[in-house]
């Protein structure tokens, strides 16, 4: 029985198996990248929340994943950011939902966990208590990345074309790298 | 969406989400990656993080669900997950990755690929995006 284990995701589906081969490579190297961080923490016996923590904060610093750094834009081209983590010996969780300045959410949802009697903070009282926590802030452009932009020029393109709704779902949408969060 | 689940040395299971939601998002939607249950649990059975279609983790309360029929069916990470991914949820609705206390690890996803990886201490590191 292993002593240690660790598995990373970088979200399901923006990239079809036709992608160009250079593309592939950076993410499977960004993926080596972040489990080799993991697997040598916990190898040194560094807890499995500070590994998680850390892992997590590498994605969210790659453009090329939908987390911090690379986020997908909302319909107004700005950026609403969440995430959440749980330690499972205590049930002690937390979350956020909603920041735009906050460079790492997750470092800040731990904040929530273990400075807190919470679970969730959304909106503008999670930035305001981001402040209280000083953690890192960024400008909300800070989250741009071409490749995120080009995407919300689509998709805001189709909803021009498609019959006038009072809102859609992300099950209306048709494609399938829009559907995923 | 990005994710996180490990087993240390100690033995303790923790599971981490982050995302940046859906493109052209309204109404301060918010999928299941910040929802305790539904994009991210973790217990002494399982931990637990999700990526895809989040109103459908949220409704079917996915993450906390794995944990619980290997709980409660006595099912393993294996057999729940896929359960979870491939029985419950509709094609095409995403994946997730866990690791149970035994170090057990799975990635079931039903889309086209999902960014993964994953090592334990006895094996080395794997990396997929495709069924490859």
């Amino acid at each position: 029985q292993p002593t240690w284990a660790i598995a990373i995701h970088g979200g399901a589906g923006t990239l079809s198996q036709n992608a160009p081969p250079e593309q592939l490579r950076a993410y499977r190297e960004a993926l080596q990248a972040a489990v080799d961080h993991g697997s040598q923490r916990l190898a040194r016996g560094d807890s499995a929340l500070d590994v998680c923590e850390s892992v997590v904060r590498m994605l969210e610093d790659n453009p090329l994943f939908n987390a911090g750094k690379g986020a997908a834009f909302n319909e107004k081209g700005e950026h609403e950011l969440d995430a959440s983590i749980m330690h499972g010996p205590t049930l002690r969780c937390g979350a956020v939902a909603g920041l735009r300045t906050v460079k790492n959410p997750i470092s800040l949802a731990r904040l929530v966990m273990e400075r807190t009697p919470h679970v969730l903070l959304m909106g503008d009282g999670a930035e305001d208590f981001a402040g209280a926590m000083g953690v890192e802030r960024v400008p909300n452009s800070y989250f741009d990345t071409p490749q995120r932009r080009k995407m919300l020029d689509e998709r805001l393109e189709e909803l021009r074309r498609s019959s006038p709704r009072s809102e859609t779902s992300p099950t209306d949408n048709p494609r399938k790298d829009l559907r995923y969060s | 969406t990005v994710g996180c689940v490990a087993l240390d040395q100690r033995g303790e299971l923790v599971a981490a989400t982050s995302t940046g939601g859906l493109t052209a998002k309204k109404f301060g939607r918010v999928g299941d990656s910040p929802i305790i249950g539904a994009g991210t649990y973790a217990d002494d059975t399982a931990a637990i993080s999700c990526t895809g279609t989040g109103e459908e983790f949220i409704r079917h309360g996915v993450a906390r669900a794995v944990a619980l029929r290997m709980k409660l069916k006595g099912e393993t990470l294996a057999q729940a997950t896929h359960a979870l991914i491939h029985t419950t949820l509709k094609p095409d609705d995403g994946g997730l990755i866990a690791v149970d206390a035994r170090g057990n690890i799975s990635t079931p996803y039903s889309s086209e690929g999902m960014y993964r990886a994953w090592a334990t201490s006895l094996t080395p590191s794997i990396v997929r995006i495709f069924k490859d």
